[in-house]
């Protein structure tokens, strides 16, 4: 029970640096345990520290750098235990249109098999998909969904 | 194990029967702002059995049923349907697809179904037990939530770890 | 000292409803006083109803919806009691471009001697502006900013 | 009364002596994530006085001081210098021009400057008071922040309410 806990934390933490360094171009960041001797109770930290930066709080990160870190913890945690399928409503919100590609890429990269549904204001990420609903208010606070061909 | 498609009737901003058919790889959701695109991410939550009226951004259960407009009256019960691919057998049951649905009636009276067959919602929470789907899953992330993650409150990103392994 | 807070409020008030339709296009908005017998300490009710929707609880609203409603009660706010300058810094994240338009048609609008410091990623506020600074990272980890030419 | 200018050395991402000149009107501050964009306006909270490390997303008041990167030392001192019109005479001081600076050492101590003379920090914060530019105001929006004018808390809410009154 203990044991597999730590194996698959550590495993978390490798898949981590890994996706880490992938959506930001280099930089290190690593998942640790607070308490190596209450390994079922303590709490996780989370280091991260983008590439050319110096290492420090995450409070200090800007929005954007929060947000891209958050979304490669989320994929180191996929990775390591995939879901049937995974809806991700605007979690791209803060990043610029650069992070966008950078997300995006890393989803299709790494999408076989998978099933990803995105809700989305971001060009780069309707860019990014294989198919695409239309939600829309045509009648007031009636919501119809259109499924619309690509390049639309 | 995947989605293969979500029918959503009287949920929230869906008085009309609206069907969606998923396929593999990326599905992109988009629309203006209000038009409903969070409302089929709380569908999803509802229909696995979410039961935080926070987490669906009410304050009572009956918030998700279609509440009316100032041109339409309101419905009587909300309804949501789930069918999923279950090929590889990753949910416990003999069959190669499993269609979820969850009713509820203004009178707070809740129906929920599996392959047509009622249960309770336990049954539906219990099939999706250690699928990443389930109340402590990582696999649904809400509006304004991703940051959450990274949050000070480690005991919930805890057990997003435990959920995990 | 009561009597100033209560006539303040309802001029809040008033400009509330006005600018809330003014950035959705119709609609109904007001800020109520949870307590009229206790005026001084009471809470404040938000009640917010886009055009041809029904009232419900603030919750429901969609993350663009609050994110408006909330520009439209600071606006009104400012209204009352305009500071020097307003330092915004990425408030319209959640708007789709329509929504950015009538949010920085409205500033261009009621911008006679006031001055908008807006932090942005959006083309819509970037095509509003009388001027542009762009914050670079040339050298990792150190900040600079150059001035630029509008429509450069 | 309007800000005329921002100098920046030595706070947070900006090691490098920085000058901005503002204007009426519409200033939009653009640029990639992570750039320094909202490090600007956590200066210009700073030198209107600013004392809460949350708000400046630190968890110590030297976390402002440029810390180095892995190609640069880190700095020894934090300093911002606003200057203001102040023709309407909005501000209690008999000057058409007011300039402000703010500067911290690693060692902890501080300075303030009013006019290029020394100064409490007390005596900045009582300037700025009934401007809405103080620890109450309403014309600074912080990233992710706008929501919180709606939020549940509704203490927070009445401040801003009788800080405009
Ligand atoms: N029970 C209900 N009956 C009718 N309408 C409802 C009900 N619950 C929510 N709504 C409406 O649904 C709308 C919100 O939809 P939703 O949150 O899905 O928008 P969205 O497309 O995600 O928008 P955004 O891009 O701003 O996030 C609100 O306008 C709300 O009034
Ligand atoms: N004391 C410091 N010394 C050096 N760098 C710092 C210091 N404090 C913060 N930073 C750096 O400043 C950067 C954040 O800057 P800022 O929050 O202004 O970004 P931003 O341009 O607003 O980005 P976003 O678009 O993502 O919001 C972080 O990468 C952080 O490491
Ligand atoms: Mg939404
Ligand atoms: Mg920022």
């Amino acid at each position: 029970m203990k044991k597999q806990f730590v194996d698959h934390f550590s495993l978390i933490n490798e898949n981590f640096k890994q996706v880490f360094a992938e959506l930001f171009g280099g930089g290190v960041a690593e998942v640790g345990l607070e308490d190596e001797q209450d390994v079922l109770a303590c709490g996780i930290e989370i280091r991260a520290q983008p590439p050319g930066k110096k290492l420090q709080n995450l409070l200090l990160l800007s929005g954007g750098e929060r947000c891209l870190t958050a979304i490669a913890l989320l994929f180191a945690i996929l990775r390591l235990r995939p879901t049937p399928f995974c809806v991700l409503d605007e979690v791209e919100a803060a990043l610029d249109d650069a992070n966008v590609l950078r997300f995006t890429d890393y989803i299709r990269r790494h999408s076989e098999d998978a099933q990803y549904i995105l809700v989305t204001h971001r060009k780069g990420t309707m860019e990014a998909a294989d198919r695409l609903y239309g939600v829309t208010m045509q009648e007031r606070g009636i919501s119809r969904i259109l499924s619309m061909k690509l390049g639309e | 194990m995947h989605l293969k498609s979500l029918e959503i009737q009287g949920f929230k901003s869906f008085p009309e029967r609206t069907f969606i058919e998923f396929h593999k790889g990326v599905t992109a959701i988009i629309g203006p702002n209000g038009s409903g695109k969070s409302n089929i991410t709380d569908a999803i939550r509802w229909v696995l059995g979410e039961q935080s009226v926070k987490t669906l951004r009410g304050s009572r259960m009956e918030d998700v049923i279609f509440t009316g407009t100032q041109s339409r009256r309101a419905m009587g019960f909300a309804e949501v349907t789930m069918v999923i691919d279950n090929s590889d057998g990753k949910l416990p049951l003999d069959y190669t697809e499993v269609q979820v649905t969850r009713r509820l009636y203004r009178s707070g009276e809740s129906e929920y179904l599996l392959n047509k067959t009622t249960c309770r919602l336990r049954d539906i929470t219990t099939l999706f037990m250690d699928t990443g789907l389930g109340r402590d899953g990582y696999s649904i992330v809400g509006q304004g939530r991703v940051d959450d993650i990274l949050s000070h409150r480690s005991e919930d990103r805890r057990r997003v770890f435990e959920e995990a392994s």
